[in-house]
């Protein structure tokens, strides 16, 4: 089965 | 105070259509670069990028930085009134809770303005950085939005697999599985139609085709669209807004469990 990544795993807040 | 005027009306209603179903409510930013926003779906899946460039507006005054919180949805039943040939003035006063739409038609006869009511958004801003990715995928907007459609046909997810080969977008679902292979074709007389592939190392990565199919909205914005792909980044789906800016749709992608 696939995990689903989600966008704050990858970008940061500013 | 706040007045942009954009003679190709049209672009900002496509804009519009192209993010709606996406994102509900959004900070519009207006500052000396331009009008943009940042948003992401509720899922925090998906991550919408936009900016119409202050050069392209053909009157552009924007006092200081100010962030309007808009419905989308709202705001696209606005636009809707205005005509294709429209053109779209948006407007608003220091600490107004209030945005002006002002459409006016080319031979000036008719003219009118829709005021919509701004809301408070808390979202927070991401940053984005710049990023060398191990593909780049341009190829004809049409041509990637009629792949994503048939594909949702078969299966829910798309692994899109960059070779020397080529691209290939492959599915999977109950009923068998289906791929498509896109091979590097520059030959054709328009650059629009061609279909360019920039490899530096293979990549294979596996997205929703729900999201896929929601970026792909924003076909009648551009010719082409360009997919970047890294092992280690949300996928970029970019559209170029002709002399203006762009539209990016970042999408994470599945990883297996």
């Amino acid at each position: 089965s696939c995990l689903q990544r989600k966008i704050l795993d990858y970008f940061g807040e500013n | 105070m706040l007045e942009l005027r954009l003679v190709q009306g049209s672009l900002l209603k496509k804009v519009l259509e192209s993010v709606k179903d996406l994102v509900t409510d959004a900070n519009f930013d207006c500052s000396a670069t331009g009008f943009s926003l940042q948003a992401m779906d509720s899922s925090h899946v998906a991550l919408v990028a936009l900016l119409l460039r202050s050069e392209g507006f053909e009157h552009y005054r924007c006092d200081r930085n100010l962030s309007m919180g808009m419905n989308l949805n709202n705001m696209s039943k606005m636009l809707k009134c205005a005509g294709n040939d429209d053109i779209i003035t948006i407007k608003a006063d220091d600490g107004s809770d209030t945005v002006t739409f002002m459409f006016e038609s080319p031979t000036q006869d008719k003219i009118a303005d829709f005021e919509m009511k701004l809301m408070d958004i808390d979202s927070e801003h991401l940053g984005i950085p710049e990023a060398e990715y191990h593909a780049i995928v341009r190829m004809p907007s049409a041509e990637f939005a009629r792949i994503c459609k048939d594909l949702s046909s078969i299966g829910d997810t798309v692994v899109i697999s960059v070779t020397k080969e080529g691209v290939k977008f492959s599915t999977r679902g109950d009923i068998g599985t289906a791929n498509i292979v896109c091979r590097q074709n520059t030959s054709v007389d328009k650059p629009e139609e061609s279909t360019i592939i920039e490899m530096n190392e293979p990549v294979s990565l596996t997205f929703a085709l729900r999201y896929m199919n929601s970026f792909t909205k924003a076909t009648p914005l551009a010719n082409s669209v360009t997919i970047s792909l890294s092992s280690e980044l949300p996928v970029v789906v970019e559209y170029k807004i002709a002399e203006m800016g762009y539209i990016r749709f970042y999408l994470a992608p599945k990883i297996e469990d």
